[in-house]
């Protein structure tokens, strides 16, 4: 058996509506921990790794560890039925084929269950190793989502470069070129408009804008954005969920052929 | 001419 009621239901839509795009099905682990999801793209490019702990939800009920194969599409179509301000419960019983979403209004005077069929996913569990990065870069999620769309108007790939000077988002296309600099700033009055630059070495690495501009999907969810750079590492690109856990994409670099 | 690496290379499966 499986209960897991979340007060703030906005969170699971709005993890849905960063990923629903980026991979079609994916298996749901529940343990002791949490929630959590690893899931490639059908490209194998990137792979997103969910983690909300048990800690975060009001009631977690986990009798056994238990693996839910879903269609995200589906699962977001039936989120995006949940009010904003909605507790959201998910609840599945062992072996069963199917779960149910359970929709609370704030008032209680509103009460709706969705039920999905769940689904047989294959899908192999990747070993991330724990890594020491060259380059750490914290920004503020809007900027980087501005700089990525911005971008991917004039080129196809970005190449992000971190030097002591900064960090460097640099793009070609046919039409030109574009660099965008930003600098550490931490003198700012609000700590989510911070940029923040931790560097043990200059790293520059390039890669796909269309990835990188799914990945930004994930703004809502966080004021603050973490990209951390290593050469010959896939990046990561990291969405804290508040008190719960976090959303992280990573994306293997380009190379030169 | 740029290629795009597999997240494979990378993260073996556990």
């Amino acid at each position: 058996m499986l209960e897991l009621r979340l007060v703030q239901g906005s969170l699971l839509k709005k993890v849905m509506e960063s990923i629903k795009d980026l991979v079609n099905d994916a298996n749901f682990d529940c343990s002791a921990t949490g929630f959590s999801l690893q899931a490639m793209d059908s490209s194998h490019v990137a792979l997103v790794s969910l983690l909300l702990r048990s800690e975060g939800f009001e009631h977690y009920r986990c009798d056994r560890n238990l693996s839910m194969g879903m269609n995200l599409g589906n699962m977001a179509k039936m989120l995006k039925c949940a009010g904003n301000d909605d507790i959201v419960t998910v609840k599945a019983d062992d072996g069963g084929d199917c779960v149910t979403f359970m929709f609370e209004s704030p008032n209680q005077d509103k009460i709706a269950d969705f039920e999905m069929k769940l689904m047989d996913i294959d899908s192999e569990h990747l070993g991330i190793p724990e890594a020491e990065y060259e380059a750490i870069v914290r920004m503020p999620s809007a900027e980087f989502a501005r700089i990525c769309k911005d971008l991917s108007t004039i080129g196809d790939t970005v190449v992000i470069s971190v030097t002591k000077e900064g960090v460097k988002f640099s793009t070609r296309g046919d039409i030109g070129t574009a660099n965008i600099v930003l600098r550490q700033n931490t003198s700012v009055d609000k700590p989510e408009e911070a940029t923040i630059i931790e560097m043990e070495t200059p790293v520059s690495l390039t890669f796909a804008l269309r990835y990188m501009n799914s990945f930004t999907k994930a703004t809502p969810l966080a004021s603050q954005v973490t990209v951390s750079l290593s050469s010959e590492l896939p990046v990561v690109v990291e969405y804290k969920i508040a008190e719960m856990g976090y959303l992280r994409f990573y994306l293997a670099p380009k190379i030169e052929e | 001419k740029q290629k795009q690496q597999a997240i494979s290379r990378f993260f073996a499966p556990k």
